[in-house]
C-alpha cells in the first residue's frame, strides 16, 4: 500500500485527484500544501525540492520509500488500486481516455472561461465566448455518454470520473449553474460523485454556483 | 499533412495560463 | 491479442504513438488514413463515425469486436503490453508521468515554434522566443534525466519513450538540430528510439534537420 506525502498549494484541483484516489484505495497520503512543509513558490525552487521534481511543478508525490512522481494523473493512478485504473484492458484503456479527454477538451476552454472570474487572467469577451462555446460542445457529448450511464467507465467510480470530475470543478461552482439545467446526465453524475464519501471527505461541500461568475478585476 | 496539422486543437497558450495560475497561487501562498 | 483499426489522417504523430505501441505487442492493426476507408474532413463528420467518437478526433480506434476509443495515449495504451505499460506500480506510474508530460510540457511550445515555420500560423516573434525558451528548459530537464538512462523509464522502451518521440517528432525534423548539440542525452535517446524496428517500422527513415527552419509564409 503506498505511503508518502503529496506537495501542492491549497485548493488544488489537480492535487485533489491523487487525494480522492488515496481515499478509494487507503492509501497514507500525507499532503503538505502549507508552511513549514510546503510553501509554493519557495519550497518548489529549493534546491532539494528540484532535485527530485526537475520542473518545480506541482502536485508531487514522493513515498515514504523515496519514490518520486509528478503529473497529477501519474499519482492519481499510482495511489489507486486496480479498481479505480480499470480492471479489463478495455476498462483501463477507456479510463486512459477519459483521463486525457479530461485535460485535452475540459481544462484550456475552462480555464479560459474561468479564470477571468477568479482574477487569475484578463477578461477577453471573444475568448471567453469561444471558451463557453467549446464547454457546451464537451458537455453535449458528455451528456450523451452519461443518459444510460451512472459512471464514465463500468459501474463503479473510475479515475476517469475523479479526473473530469476535477477538471469541472470550479465550472461547476463558478460558472455553469445557468447551464446545468441543458446537461441533466452531467449534472446527476456529478452530484452523485462528489456525494461519495471519498469525494466528499476531500472537497468538503461542493455547492453548484446559484449565478453565473462574471469578470473579476 | 500540414493541411491536417492545421486542423489539430492544439492549447498554444498553455504557457500563458500556467504562468497565470502560478503567480496567482503564489501570491495567495504568501 | 488485439485487432481492429486505426483512423486517422496520413503522417499524424498522434496515430504513430498508437501505430508504434501495436509493432511493440503484435496487435493487428489497420491503419485507415486514405480514401476510401476513411477521409478526413469527411468520413470523421459522418453520422456513422461520430455514433462511435462523439467528438469526431483522430485517431480514433475501433476493434474488430466493435471496441472503440479515441484519445491517443489511451489507444497506444490498449494496443501496447504489458512491457510498454510499465510491469510495476512504480513503472506504470512513471509510464503515466512522461506520456502527461509530453501531452503538458512539450506539445504546447513545441507547436507554438514549429507550426509558423510550417505556414501553419502567422509567425510571432514573441510567441516564438518564449516558445524556444520552454523547449529549451523541457529539454535541460530530459537531457539531465537521460544522463545515465538509455530510456525514460526501465531498461526498455516503453510508451513513456514512444509518447515522448512522437510528441518531438517535427522539433527534431524542424528546428532542433542547431540546439541538438546542447542536448546530447537527449539526442541519443532519440536517435535510439528511432531507430529501433518497431519505431522504424512505422516512421521510415526519420532524418534530424540540418538547418532551422524559419517562418513560412
Amino acid at each position: 500500500m503506498a505511503a508518502g506525502t503529496l506537495y501542492t498549494y491549497p485548493d488544488n484541483w489537480r492535487a485533489f485527484k491523487a487525494q480522492i484516489a488515496a481515499q478509494y484505495s487507503g492509501a497514507s497520503l500525507k499532503v503538505a500544501s502549507a508552511a513549514p512543509a510546503f510553501t509554493f513558490g519557495q519550497t518548489n525552487r529549493s534546491p532539494v525540492f528540484l532535485k527530485n521534481f526537475p520542473l518545480g511543478k506541482v502536485p508531487a508525490y514522493q513515498g515514504a520509500d523515496g519514490f518520486c512522481l509528478f503529473e497529477s494523473n501519474a499519482i492519481a493512478h499510482y495511489l489507486g488500486n486496480e479498481e479505480l485504473r480499470g480492471a479489463s484492458p478495455e476498462a483501463a484503456a477507456q479510463v486512459l481516455q477519459w483521463v486525457s479527454f479530461a485535460d485535452s477538451e475540459i481544462i484550456p476552454p475552462a480555464s479560459a472561461w474561468v479564470f477571468p472570474t477568479l482574477g487569475i487572467m484578463q477578461f477577453n469577451k471573444q475568448a471567453t465566448e469561444q471558451a463557453k462555446e467549446d464547454v457546451k460542445k464537451v458537455l453535449t457529448m458528455l451528456n450523451q455518454h452519461l443518459n444510460t450511464r451512472t459512471f464514465l467507465v463500468g459501474e463503479r467510480v473510475s479515475l476517469a470520473d475523479i479526473a473530469v470530475v476535477c477538471s469541472m470543478l470550479t465550472l461547476f461552482c463558478r460558472s455553469l449553474s445557468l447551464l446545468s439545467a441543458a446537461f441533466p446526465n452531467v449534472t446527476r453524475w456529478f452530484v452523485t460523485c462528489v456525494n461519495q464519501p471519498q469525494f466528499k471527505a476531500v472537497l468538503g461541500e461542493v455547492k453548484l454556483c446559484e449565478k453565473m461568475a462574471q469578470f473579476d478585476a | 499533412s500540414v493541411d491536417f496539422l492545421a486542423q489539430e486543437k492544439i492549447w498554444f497558450d498553455k504557457a500563458r495560463y500556467d504562468q497565470a495560475e502560478r503567480c496567482f497561487y503564489e501570491r495567495m501562498n504568501g
